[in-house]
């Protein structure tokens, strides 16, 4: 059964600890704040009052047994001995999280296998969301790509996915379609699907692709 | 020309109203922090330093003329009264920024537009991350699916895309493939394509499923 410490019950941690444990992790939460850690008791397997930045107390904890152990706190000088004390107790995989970039770059030099700064993350997403109203999402994975929803365009009514051949003409491709005023979602559409007139699309592909099409649903 | 309002440069608003600004976007933006403004002033068309609970503050500024107004702080009663004021003003476009589920409903119920947990959000993706190794990103938008990337299995090598007829066969979708070791990134490859010995696929599709494939190519 996998086990994941979390040091700081803030707003990331205890949302992440809660999702974990949730999911049927044991996960072991530390905080210095006596309240955050009776709040979140009922929820994850343990829940520790302590101070995090002391070396024994992480000893004390087994870092080492652990699959992972996530650092959830903003303050930069208790992140920073927190992950290089965790380094040195050989914790396995270290996930950290940065109020910025220098603070970031500060954690993976001192041992953080992974850092996540929620604030400019969301902040890119929104941005991007913001300037391409059509766009549902976007993968961090293919930063030019994102995901697109619009009305099916008049020429692609009546015509089945493959005869669009919408991968070779217009570099897209149709990740799920759903009927207008309907819940009910077809994920990875068949080749067959003939497309229909009440029907969304949610396209996968370049900004400059998708603009193109976009222009021609209107 | 697009303009938006950020209104509160923390972490969040300032990444925001630059990233905007990056972008070509005319962006004001206004926070009670001289500090802040003075720093973010080089990147933005425009910072003001001023008490955005005010209702003539946000009458001076034109919000009703903006695109899309960004309340992006903490503090639930400032959240609060923006929101409210920016309502009874016409704003075109609320979004804002909440600290929890709680605030979120308060916010919406108040007339924002769309509200972001950043905190929340990250935590819960960094969750999928930490039980699901391989994954790479997900879709808020498909909630069951997720992006993983593994090593193209033995049984596929020398076979082409079409051949293998994943999306019928395994009901996943490959979006990209890279050669190990490189950068290069073939992204929505050809049906014709041939999988290599020495290639890792991006795969999409519902936990289950790539579950599967997973298993197979180890
Ligand atoms: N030395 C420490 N030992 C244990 N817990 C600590 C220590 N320092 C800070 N914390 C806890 O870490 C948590 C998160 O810290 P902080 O509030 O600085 O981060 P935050 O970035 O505002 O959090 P979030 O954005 O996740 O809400 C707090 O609950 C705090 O009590
Ligand atoms: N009434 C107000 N008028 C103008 N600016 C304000 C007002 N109240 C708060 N702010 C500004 O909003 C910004 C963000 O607020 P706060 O620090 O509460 O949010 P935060 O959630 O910690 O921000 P972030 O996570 O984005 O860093 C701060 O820079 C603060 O000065």
């Amino acid at each position: 059964k996998r086990k994941v410490i979390v040091i700081g019950l803030g707003k990331f941690g205890s949302n992440l600890a809660k999702t974990l444990a949730a999911e049927g992790v044991e996960v072991l939460g530390i905080d210095k704040n006596e309240k955050l850690v009776e709040d979140i008791s009922p929820d994850i397997s343990e829940a520790l009052v302590a101070d995090a930045t002391r070396k024994e107390v992480l000893k004390s904890i087994g870092v080492e047994e652990a699959d992972q152990v996530v650092v959830a706190m903003s303050n930069l000088s208790a992140s920073v001995l927190i992950v290089l004390y965790l380094r040195e107790l050989k914790a396995r995989f270290i996930l950290a999280k940065a109020n910025d970039e220098d603070h970031a770059r500060i954690l993976r030099l001192l041992g953080a296998d992974r850092v996540v700064i929620p604030e400019q993350d969301a902040a890119l997403r929104e941005a991007r969301t913001l300037i391409t109203p059509n766009m549902v999402d976007f993968l961090p994975l293919l930063p030019d790509f994102l995901i697109a929803k619009l009305d099916a365009p008049d020429e692609f009514i009546g015509h089945s996915l493959k005869e669009l051949d919408l991968r070779r003409r217009y570099h897209v491709y149709i990740l799920a379609i759903r009927k207008k005023h309907s819940t009910k979602l077809i994920v990875l559409p068949p080749a067959e699907h003939i497309i229909e007139k009440d029907e969304e699309l949610f396209v996968l592909g370049k900004k400059e692709y998708l603009s193109k099409l976009l222009a021609q649903s209107e």
